[in-house]
């Protein structure tokens, strides 16, 4: 099954 | 010192009901630019941006930048108060650890003020950038409400596959699959219920369906809902707030491994 990815796999904490 | 006075004050409370289920705490942000939020759920897969410009309201006085943490669930709780076409008036002193609601009813003949106190929230701000999407698609926000719903009766994700021939949502679980095709559709009497696509190039994303129908608390407050969509990027879904400002929520797709 795919995995759920998380928003910090996208973006970069400012 | 901070005054925001805003005579649409049902704004602020649909604002509230749209993220309160997804984000327990936060800092609110005020500035000469607006009245703004952003943060993640528990979780970081959902992330909710919203702002208010300060032409929203009607006096907007903010001396200088402040951070307001809140826990939003009592928020929601503080806001459910107010009247449907009550004056909402925020006021908090510099340095203070209170914020002040106050709600007049549209003739004066009621006012209220509630107290919260302010809490320190340590808060990642992601950086989200200016991105070309693959697709937008614009359609009637209850439109979009009302499949994600439909579906979430029949499997716990959600997929959005935008090609030539349209927009497609689909999901499947144990009773069984469902798809359901939206054309472009701008043939119609008002502009609030076209169904617009724009796409570049065929773009096929799978969430997890609870979060799409939690943003879709959203709807009240309108009447047309933006899906931004890349193959390798979490999907936008705004609404946006007349000539006010907007409510984004971003959301991390499932990934094949």
């Amino acid at each position: 099954d795919p995995r759920q990815g998380t928003l910090l796999d996208f973006f970069g904490v400012s | 010192m901070l005054e925001l006075r805003l005579v649409q004050g049902s704004l602020l409370k649909k604002l509230l009901e749209a993220i309160k289920d997804l984000v327990t705490d936060a800092n609110f942000d005020c500035s000469a630019t607006g009245f703004s939020l952003q943060a993640m759920d528990s979780s970081h897969v959902a992330l909710v941006s919203l702002l208010l410009r300060s032409e929203a309201f009607e006096h907007y006085r903010c001396d200088r930048n402040i951070s307001m943490g809140l826990n939003l669930s009592n928020m929601a709780k503080v806001l459910r108060c107010s009247g449907p076409d009550d004056i909402i008036t925020l006021k908090a002193d510099d340095g203070g650890d209170s914020l002040t609601f106050m709600f007049e009813s549209p003739n004066q003949d009621k006012i209220a003020d509630f107290e919260m106190k302010l809490m320190d929230i340590d808060s990642e701000h992601l950086g989200i950038p200016d991105t070309e999407y693959q697709a937008i698609v614009r359609m009637p926000s209850a439109e979009f409400a009302r499949i994600c719903k439909d579906l979430s009766g029949i499997g716990d994700t959600i997929a959005i596959s935008v090609t030539k021939e349209g927009v497609k949502f689909s999901t499947r679980g144990d009773i069984g699959s469902a798809n359901i095709v939206c054309r472009q559709n701008t043939s119609v009497d008002k502009p609030e219920d076209a169904t617009i696509i724009e796409m570049e190039e065929p773009v096929t994303l799978t969430f997890a369906l609870r979060y799409i129908n939690s943003f879709t608390k959203a709807t009240p407050l309108s009447n047309q809902v933006t899906l931004s969509l890349s193959s390798d990027l979490p999907v936008v879904v705004e609404y946006k707030i007349a000539e006010m400002g907007y409510i984004r929520f971003y959301l991390a797709p499932k990934i094949d491994e």
